[in-house]
């Protein structure tokens, strides 16, 4: 009663911690559609060898990558541009941009016929679905499931470089693709400014997403030479909004609708569904999302006010609205303009001031040592986001802090370089 | 470019509705 009558959250710390066991029954709205979605590092990844060889430093590090690469690729379509004209598997300079595939959940999906599953790191961020392909002409990371052989695929089939399909690669990917001088097969090739990247065939190959769901022809990256940071996955499935994307290849199917829950901590698990109707959703609020008219792949968002503790954020209304915003399912940290996030650490460090703070961890620079409230409940002040159509979003205590351990409890936002970013 | 990263989304359900325009946020996803 007093935390609801002082506007803050109530909660136990103990409901923070990722405990060492996976709890696998996944919760919320489970249909014909939906795949069961895993943290990358949690126990519930079969990754990970029941040891975690990643620290919370290495996922901030790789999310400040990962923002690098959005801010340097939305600033390639104003015209920047350094993309390569003529790609080919043995040759792939190192680019600004970075690592797209760096997002911490991934499904299982099968691939080929007869079907082999793949772990694919899922990604709103980006658009074209790739996996390594044997026999990695060039190079393959390690990865957890065995590597797709389209050779034992009965269903497999490149693409020509001389097809329109082929063409679209540009957009999706930044990079014109290429020609294979034998074989006249389309080369695709996908570049991040850490040096990893993918540069393979571009395909078409069954998918199976579900025992009872399966796509035919769907146009996919089989990676031939593959070096960088994938950690384990053996690719990546694309949802932007390209024409290339898994959602709009599936369009007929799903009718262009997805949704996804992504859990509370790293050992339990979540979903991504595909397709709605069927009064599938409830208590939603709805956002219209916009295009950036420097980049259409992503989802762009309206954010319109912040509140902390009920109260709203002083911000300049054009604050938000001269750069944009995107919602990224890759992406771990939300950046905010460094403007909004300076009143919102403020305004947030002041409803934790009976907390003792901790060291920064990397990117987050207001912690807190909630070592001595273990079995204690603590209180967290609220913080709610609303974006356009007054849709207000409001963040669960999961949602606000990112627990490296009871003694690093970080307010899990991170400043932009500059307010026009 | 604000980015409403992914530790920001959880438990939420997200809705991605691409032929309507626009994203669904709802609490309790998969608590």
């Amino acid at each position: 009663a007093t935390a609801e009558s002082n506007n803050l959250h109530l909660l136990h710390l103990n409901s923070l911690l990722p405990s060492s066991s996976c709890s696998s029954s996944t919760k919320g709205s489970k249909r014909k559609g939906s795949l069961e979605v895993v943290h990358k590092y949690g126990p519930c990844s079969q990754q990970n060898d029941g040891e975690r060889k990643v620290t919370d430093s290495d996922i901030l590090n790789l999310d400040k990558e990962r923002v690098k690469y959005i801010h340097s690729r939305i600033s390639k379509e104003l015209g920047g541009d350094d993309s390569v004209k003529e790609l080919d598997s043995a040759t792939l300079p190192a680019k600004s941009g970075t690592l797209i595939g760096s997002g911490n959940y991934f499904v299982v999906v099968g691939l080929g016929t007869p079907k082999k599953d793949l772990s694919l790191i899922f990604d709103t961020g980006s658009d074209l679905t790739w996996t390594q392909c044997q026999p990695c002409a060039r190079s393959c990371y390690s990865q957890q499931d065995p590597i797709f052989d389209p050779s034992k695929s009965s269903t497999y089939a490149n693409i020509t470089c001389t097809s329109t399909l082929c063409t679209q690669l540009s957009s999706a990917t930044g990079n014109d693709p290429g020609c294979s001088s034998s074989t006249k097969a389309c080369i695709y090739g996908i570049q991040y400014g850490d040096q990893s990247f993918s540069v393979g065939y571009f395909s078409r190959e069954r998918l199976t997403v579900t025992a009872t769901d399966v796509i035919n022809n769907f146009l996919f990256g089989c990676g031939q030479n593959n070096q960088g940071l994938f950690g384990g996955s053996a690719g990546l499935i694309g949802l932007g909004r390209h024409p290339i994307s898994f959602v709009q290849q599936t369009a007929s199917k799903y009718n262009k609708i997805f949704s996804y829950c992504l859990p509370s901590t790293a050992s339990s698990t979540g979903h991504l569904t595909f397709g709605g109707g069927g009064g599938a959703y409830r208590n939603l609020v709805y956002t219209p999302f916009s295009t950036l008219s420097r980049s259409s792949s992503f989802y762009g968002l309206d954010i319109v006010s912040i509140t902390v503790d009920g109260v709203k954020l002083s911000l300049s209304p054009s604050l938000f609205s001269s750069g944009g915003a995107i919602i990224d399912s890759g992406t771990v940290i939300t950046r905010l303009p460094p403007t909004a996030y300076a009143t919102l650490r403020s305004a947030f460090r002041k409803g934790m001031s009976k907390y003792p703070t901790a060291p920064e961890l990397s990117i987050l620079d207001t912690c807190y040592d909630l070592s001595a409230y273990k079995d204690k409940d603590i209180f967290i002040p609220p913080i709610n986001f609303v974006f356009g159509g007054s849709a207000t979003v409001k963040l669960q205590p999961q949602g606000v802090l990112y627990v490296a351990s009871t003694k690093q409890v970080c307010l899990a936002f991170a400043p932009n370089g500059d307010d026009s970013d | 470019v604000t980015i409403f990263g992914n530790v920001q989304q959880r438990t939420l359900e997200v809705v991605y509705d691409l032929g309507s325009g626009k994203i669904g946020f709802g609490a309790g996803g998969c608590q």
